[in-house]
């Protein structure tokens, strides 16, 4: 079970990548 | 749509394939040789499915599908899919909504307490505020709904309510989720329709929130 | 569907939605007087869209969508969506692949060379063997087909070829995408059509790969 759990496909970092997003979006748009 | 699904067994990516099929009868055999970690990898396997991800869906027609939500949508019926094009979007929303959002926050803070991954106290508090924002925001839509689109059950619920089930079964204990009670009640609706149950047996929600321990 | 769609500009999730609706022919109006980080924090938008992101899609008759690939599928036309329902799952397999899949390894190699986010080799390489797989995996997809479902354009290719923009613009340079002539031809078509065209207007293919640069 771990293993395999182990292997799914998750953007555990995608918090992350939004926040970077949103940071250079939101100065690029002020 | 019937066919063999290749997966691991408890995988819930792979319940919403058979949850979907116990509600449109499509015929949906689990490959009980199927061995992960052996099988996925043969060449036999790849040429079908290149990435070697389960779950993977060989259909009785030779249609191959590598990704559980097109699997799912395959073997489902009318019903589940949305009968109108407004019905269909918003289900394609919710879908989307429990693999993009709700997903990774569930992930990144349910794995470190299984013992899947190391745990970082930012990224386990971040989740924890994600998870409670995307459970307010399922809760307050489900103030006025049974389902979540439309007036009957759909591959949205079936979906989201897939996405939740290791949240409530190991870190939903009773006081976290006290404040979403549109919500608790769906998910106990949803995990008491015997087409359900019939994948995932008899769900226990959590009574103590599981901790990362060292 | 026609509405107004709520992003900032050059948002290639929002470019899906404009794309889909230059072949059906929706009315969809970006609001122009909508500031990111101003609008989308006040209550009223929040009301609408308690996530607070974007894009975000208020239709003429009252609907309200948050999510690109939901509200792409509600402005879109029968021949983006699928005739059929095994061409409608194979759409929905190339959607949940670009977002599950591409999306991430994209991101991971692009934004620290863009400066967003901070640099990490382990995660750059293990991204740019990602970014290698699923290129080859289109690619070879592509081997006998114009495009990725059935005979003419759909949703699938949308949105596989907006998530891929960031990748042919600042790392895949000549010597980089020189294996994958399919997918490159497909690409090529894809904004080169008029539809696309209109939304991301003439689109400058990488000639050197961005690289990190402390």
């Amino acid at each position: 079970m771990a293993l395999e759990l182990a292997s799914e496909t998750v953007w555990f970092e995608k918090w992350r990548y939004d926040d970077a997003e949103c940071k250079y979006h939101e100065q690029k748009n002020q | 749509a019937s066919g063999t699904l290749y997966t691991y067994p408890e995988n819930f990516r792979a319940f919403k394939v058979l949850i979907a099929a116990q509600y449109s009868g499509a015929q949906v055999k689990v490959d009980p040789n199927f061995q992960f970690g052996v099988t996925n990898k043969t060449d036999a396997f790849l040429a079908k499915f290149p990435l070697g991800k389960v779950p993977a869906f060989e259909g009785s027609n030779g249609e191959l599908i590598f990704d559980s939500n097109a699997i799912a949508y395959a073997v489902a019926n009318e019903q589940l899919r949305g009968k109108s094009t407004a019905d269909q979007a918003l289900i394609l929303q919710w879908i989307s909504f429990a693999e993009v959002e709700l997903l990774p926050a569930s992930c990144t803070w349910v794995f470190p307490c299984l013992g899947l991954m190391p745990f970082n106290k930012g990224s386990n508090d971040r989740a924890k505020e994600d998870v409670k924002k995307f459970l307010s925001l399922l809760n307050s839509h489900l103030l006025t709904r049974t389902y979540l689109v439309g007036e009957r059950i759909s591959l949205a619920d079936i979906s989201v309510a897939c996405t939740l089930l290791q949240l409530y079964q190991h870190v939903l204990e009773p006081s976290f989720r006290a404040p979403y009670q549109n919500l608790n009640r769906w998910f106990t609706t949803m995990i008491n329709q015997p087409q359900v149950k019939a994948v995932i047996g008899n769900f226990e929600l959590c009574s103590k929130m599981l901790t990362f321990d060292n």
